[in-house]
């Protein structure tokens, strides 16, 4: 069983979970051509 | 033998788990690292264009910072003044460009109706974009299928390439829809 | 804070002057002189007076950053996510650019003291905003305006310009720091952004790859013993949560790259990083143990007759870049275990071992592993600088009958089962690439197998591998040839024992293994 303070720590993390790092946020603004992920058909190709 | 989970039974004992509760065990037997969106083949280093702990693919050209000569950057007096993105008006070619170099991005997506507008065809099996070839007809045609000779983009040579193709019209994409 | 009067109404309006000024048209195409321009203005508020002063508006304007994202983040979702991130960043970005041209411009333009001082102040108030706002909104708390500016300071500081180039090291020094205080233990909600900053691929590159003499090396595995550390209590249960899951993949995704790019790195830290893993952490601690030099071919396991010890590295020793020496306290224990390695007297040493390295009674948590890894690697460190004295290299031979193998067939003979596994992983956490120490621990893994005096030491020494070989790729080359010795040489009878053939899926995992060898 986790620690009481192991316990904290998974809460504050699990929260942090719901608005994960997104790729542009670590990225220069890009006015032109912002990134906008969304899910693609599969057979698109990926890379 | 050990009766405890420090001996050969703790171990069969995953092992089981394994084939009932694969999530249970997912740090004893681990997972395919290959799957895990980074070419662990690749001759070249992988962090310069690693997209980061969560992505699942690396980064893509457009992503990267490159400390480029400043007259390369779009010039804020003109920024807003710029033409806003109009499909409509591009050549095939960047069309095709924005779609091979956008992928997971609405662009892509962007890209391939205005494709499909211009009769294009993506067919989901072969992943390649199939249009008519003026003057070559149809050779064979029914409900399901037709066969015939076809333009198709080469994105690795990037142009068009004549070909004959049998389509099966169930493996062509229908008009993509945008969110 | 005790903040001036009127402070606070000054620092709102310089940074709305400030951002006005980024985004116009004479500020983009002028940055240096829309700034010396706004210094002025800060000079004639008085802001850049006193240091004290410097410190508040720092802090002051951090806070309102903040709070302007938290005001837009609920918007923050859908489609109008991408605009409502650009009206955020539009502030955000604008404040960082304020702060690193009063870093690049601070003092003398050789002057690099007074940048440093002034860049590790402003990370040291935007840490301290940070703890203080996890603190107050506790599952409420936001990561993104943090990240937002610490890695866009970060992308701004590395620009290629000579004065920056001049301060690089400092500049990741002194972001090690601020990491590393706002390490997952002490902001878990601010956990996945930090991986994010940590494993970026400016900050990595510069960390492991461009900073000369390997310099960075030291600081980022600290960062990495952090994640670890914080991960442990989380993995050491079997099934995972998915927070904790998408944590454990992205930190393999980050070691995957590590392994590909600096397999030296890994090489070098991996006994601190064991020291950490939980042990049923079993692929992400081959991962580790599977990095070899990149200059080094390594032969095929499965080759018949290999000779492992006619490889031309089997003699080198590894950089181990971890005090492990210093890890094995007390010293009253340490001056014990040196007096019998030297003198192996007196006998009562090793019937104490085991009470040195009982920490509690209760299961799963009876021992002290830091000082059990430590001991082994210890030990066979000294065993082989011994056999060398005489001459000798290690081999099945050598290492017998010596104050340090005494030390090794105790352990195997007094723990429990629990205590046994956690030795016996501690020696197996040293087969690796082709080095001494691979040799070394393999031929004592061998030697305890063929000296066993019960079953169960063969059958956890087989446990301790075998769950290893079965997780998927990859495998360390010296945990693949010592299993392989282990079920071809006849001298191990290994296919005699009961705990092989105790269940179907074991016979078959045997089998299989020993196909592939054959």
């Amino acid at each position: 069983p986790l620690q009481k303070e192991h316990q904290c720590q998974f809460q504050m993390m699990e929260s942090a979970y719901y608005h994960m790092p997104h790729p542009a946020d670590s990225e220069r603004v890009r006015h032109y051509l912002p990134r906008t992920p969304c899910q693609t058909p599969v057979y698109y190709h990926q890379t | 033998m050990v009766k405890d989970q420090f001996g050969m039974v703790g171990l069969l004992t995953f092992i089981r788990a394994a084939e009932t509760d694969p999530n249970l065990v997912s740090l004893a037997l681990g997972q395919d690292l290959t799957a895990l969106g980074l070419n662990l083949n690749s001759p070249d280093n992988l962090y310069p264009t690693f997209g980061g702990p969560w992505a699942e693919t690396p980064c893509r050209a457009q992503d990267i910072d490159f400390s480029v000569p400043p007259e390369y950057i779009i010039n804020h007096s003109i920024r807003d003044k710029l033409a806003q993105l109009k499909l409509t008006r591009y050549k095939e070619d960047l069309l095709f460009f924005m779609y091979y170099t956008n992928a997971g991005d609405l662009l892509q997506l962007a890209a391939a109706a205005e494709l499909y507008s211009r009769e294009w065809r993506y067919h989901m099996e072969e992943k390649v974009w199939i249009t008519q070839a003026p003057g070559c007809g149809v050779i064979e045609k029914t409900s399901t299928y037709e066969r015939g000779t076809y333009y198709f983009f080469d994105a690795q040579n990037w142009r068009k390439v004549i070909k004959e193709f049998y389509l099966d019209y169930s493996k062509l994409e229908n008009q993509p829809t945008l969110p | 804070y005790d903040d001036p009067p009127g402070l606070l109404e000054k620092t709102e309006y310089l940074l709305r002057e400030w951002v006005n000024i980024y985004h116009s048209p004479q500020g983009a195409k002028d940055p240096n002189k829309a700034f010396s321009m706004f210094v002025h203005q800060m000079n004639c508020h008085g802001i850049l007076k006193t240091d004290d002063l410097i410190t508040r508006f720092f802090r002051l304007s951090t806070q309102m950053v903040v709070e302007l994202c938290y005001r837009f983040l609920p918007d923050c979702t859908g489609t109008g996510a991408t605009n409502t991130r650009n009206k955020m960043f539009h502030t955000v970005d604008a404040y960082v650019k304020l702060i690193s041209l009063l870093v690049k411009h601070s003092g003398e333009a050789n002057n690099s003291a007074t940048k440093i001082n002034l860049l590790n102040k402003v990370l040291g108030i935007v840490a301290g905003v940070l703890q203080q706002d996890h603190e107050t909104h506790q599952t409420d708390f936001q990561q993104l305006p943090y990240q937002r500016i610490f890695i866009m300071l970060f992308l701004e500081l590395n620009a290629r310009e000579p004065i920056l180039e001049a301060i690089n090291f400092q500049l990741l020094t002194a972001y090690f720091h601020t990491l590393h205080i706002l390490r997952p233990a002490k902001s878990p909600g601010f956990a996945y952004a930090w991986l994010e900053l940590v494993s970026h691929r400016l900050f990595l590159g510069r960390m492991l790859g461009l900073t000369p003499q390997q310099k960075g090396w030291y600081m980022y595995a600290q960062l990495l013993i952090d994640l670890f550390k914080y991960l442990a209590p989380f993995l050491r249960n079997a099934e995972l949560a998915k927070p904790v899951t998408v944590l454990y993949k992205g930190t393999l995704r980050v070691l995957l790259v590590l392994l590909h790019d600096f397999p030296e790195f890994l090489c070098d830290y991996h006994y601190g990083f064991c020291d950490v893993i939980p042990p049923n952490c079993i692929q992400m601690r081959n991962l580790i143990l599977s990095a070899f030099p990149r200059n080094m071919r390594l032969p095929d396991p499965f080759t018949p007759n290999l000779k492992v010890d006619m490889l031309a590295e089997i003699s080198n020793e590894p950089r181990v870049l971890t005090e492990f020496a210093l890890m094995i306290q007390p010293a009253s224990f340490k001056k014990d275990l040196d007096h019998y390695l030297k003198a192996r007297t007196p006998v009562t040493f090793l019937s104490d071992l085991r009470s040195n390295l009982q920490i509690s009674n209760e299961p799963g948590l009876r021992y002290n592993i830091p000082l059990m890894n430590a001991l082994v690697l210890y030990v066979g460190h000294e065993a082989i600088t011994y056999i060398r004295k005489k001459g000798l290299s290690p081999n099945m031979t050598t290492i017998a009958h010596s104050a340090h193998m005494d030390i090794f067939q105790n352990l195997a003979v007094d723990l429990d089962t629990e205590g046994r596994y956690l030795f016996l992983n501690a020696i197996a956490n040293q087969l690796r690439y082709p080095n001494s120490h691979t040799h070394y621990f393999s031929c004592t893994l061998l030697y305890l197998f063929a000296e066993a005096n019960t079953e169960a030491i063969q059958e956890q020494i087989t446990r301790v591998l075998l769950e290893r070989l079965i997780v998927n790729r990859p495998h360390p080359w010296g945990l693949l040839i010592t299993f392989i010795e282990l079920i071809k040489n006849p001298t191990y009878k290994f296919w005699n024992h009961e705990f092989v053939h105790c269940a179907p899926e074991i016979e078959k995992l045997f089998e299989s293994v020993a196909r592939s060898c054959m």
